[in-house]
């Protein structure tokens, strides 16, 4: 099996997708927001990190999404994109 | 809930009870400190000294069911508003939608330039504009243009929230109905089954919270040990691929798009799928062409089968015609999956109108309407009963909404 480099890669976070249970769950509807920093990857505002946003570790998400009340079930990797896929 | 870190932005959707705007002052911080982007001391962020300014920012949900059992600003649009108003200047609020049935909520700031200006060109100009889209004349003796990038002007997202569910479908949303069906596929594998159980369940691995974190391309390398996947994440990719949802973007066409799903209990569903683009040759910038130059891809599916609350979300930005599935051929597969009572769609698209909006006259926006309208047909067995488009600075909006016929 020889994957194209391109194709993202899974990283799964056991300690916490092992247990979980969604009995109390209730309310379908999501919350969604998007915060652009720039307009395009490509035209970052002078002092950013070259790669921006995805230079931050998922630790330091992790404290953000504390305060969310998510916890990270796995992460998907990309080039371009991380897809954090999250508990609740 | 799902999260999209891309170098530039940053997407959060979160379900249930959870308090998603009570994360945005960190967000913002983050990007100050960790990312480096330009902040200022936010007034209403005490605690948090650095807060990044955002070049652009959208919150927006459904209405809830249970309104009254939500936590934090999320208990009312009026406290998300004032919550959000107390942060950003000059956000607009919107309600899309029947007040007394399904409707949607949108708040968004205008682009900001302040802090990440149109680059003025340089002696590279001659090559730089082959690739420009919008330019804008100003005052004489300087030329201010935003440059192309795909993301920029073809940026669009399309979500279809979709209740009450067809009660058969949503069985196969129950980790029981998923547990079966992975026993079925167990006793009688077929030679696609083999092969899907070897590269989709077997692949993916490893130990998030201890930083020992390897991947499918150190195991393939390795050829020995074992991987393993957790039984949620296992029964995610069972229930993705036998309901459907991962031949939204089949393999066939999207060769290097990969789903990550993920099977809760005792019922509930969630993926995420990354379409990497194409790779392109590194571009030139003021960020010494570091930043990767293709835009990059993404769907999330979020299900809540339960009959008293069921509910189903498909997000995407994934380009449709003329380079993928058309918009309507997207819609239909989803909406097949789940077959809901009702269903609402956003449509959200870059318009390219950019800084030139005042010069585009009627005709224009006429015909950038009917472009938009018809990338939504009928859906077949839903009556349309509703159908709205807004205009905003550079981005159209279409809303409709749909019932079981």
């Amino acid at each position: 099996f020889s994957p194209s480099q391109a194709t993202p890669h899974l990283t799964i976070n056991h300690d916490v997708a092992s247990d979980l249970d969604s009995t109390n769950a209730f309310e379908g509807p999501e919350k969604l927001l998007e915060v652009w920093f720039a307009p395009s990857p490509t035209s970052l505002p002078p002092g950013a990190r070259p790669s921006g946003l995805k230079v931050v570790p998922a630790d330091t998400w992790k404290g953000m999404l504390d305060l969310v009340n998510c916890e990270v079930l796995s992460v998907l990797e990309s080039d371009n994109v991380d897809a954090y896929l999250l508990s609740e | 809930s799902s999260m999209f870190v891309f170098p530039h932005k940053i997407i959060l959707k979160t379900c249930g009870t959870t308090t998603l705007l009570l994360g945005l002052q960190r967000l913002l911080h983050i990007a100050a400190v960790d990312a480096g982007f330009p902040f200022h001391n936010a007034k209403s962020v005490t605690e948090i000294k650095a807060a990044a300014t955002p070049y652009r920012f959208f919150y927006s949900r459904k209405n809830f069911l249970f309104p009254d059992k939500q936590r934090g600003p999320h208990r009312s649009w009026k406290q998300e508003v004032k919550f959000l108003d107390d942060i950003f200047e000059g956000g607009s609020a919107y309600m899309v939608g029947k007040m007394n049935g399904d409707h949607w909520y949108l708040y968004l700031t205008a682009p900001s330039f302040a802090l990440t200006p149109p680059r003025t060109p340089d002696e590279e100009i001659p090559e730089v504009l082959t690739d420009v889209t919008r330019v804008t004349k100003i005052p004489a003796g300087t030329t201010t243009f935003v440059p192309s990038s795909s993301e920029d002007v073809n940026d669009e997202t399309l979500e279809i929230l979709m209740t009450d569910l067809d009660p058969e479908n949503a069985k196969q949303f129950y980790l029981s109905h998923a547990s079966a069906v992975a026993s079925e596929k167990d006793a009688a594998p077929s030679q696609n089954d083999a092969a899907t159980s070897d590269s989709d369940l077997g692949e993916t691995v490893d130990v998030f919270s201890n930083g020992c974190e390897s991947d499918l391309h150190d195991h393939a390398k390795a050829g020995s040990e074992a991987p393993t996947t957790t039984e949620g994440h296992a029964l995610g990719t069972v229930v993705s691929e036998n309901s459907g949802l991962s031949s939204i973007y089949p393999n066939s066409v999207y060769p290097d798009a990969r789903i990550d799903a993920y099977m809760f209990s005792p019922c509930g569903f969630s993926a995420n799928g990354v379409v990497p683009a194409p790779k392109r040759a590194k571009e030139g910038g003021e960020n010494n062409g570091a930043a990767t130059s293709s835009a990059a891809h993404y769907f999330t599916v979020h299900v809540t089968p339960e009959p008293n609350c069921s509910f189903a979300s498909f997000e995407t930005n994934v380009p449709g015609e003329p380079t993928g599935r058309s918009t309507s051929e997207i819609i239909e597969h989803v909406v097949n999956i789940f077959k809901p009572g009702r269903f609402s769609v956003t449509l959200f698209e870059g318009s390219g109108k950019g800084e030139n909006a005042l010069n585009h006259d009627e005709n224009w926006a006429s015909n950038r309407r009917k472009h938009l309208t018809r990338r939504i047909d009928p859906v077949r067995g839903y009556r349309r009963v509703e159908r709205i488009v807004h205009e905003f600075d550079d981005y159209d909006l279409v809303f409709r909404f749909y019932e079981r016929e």
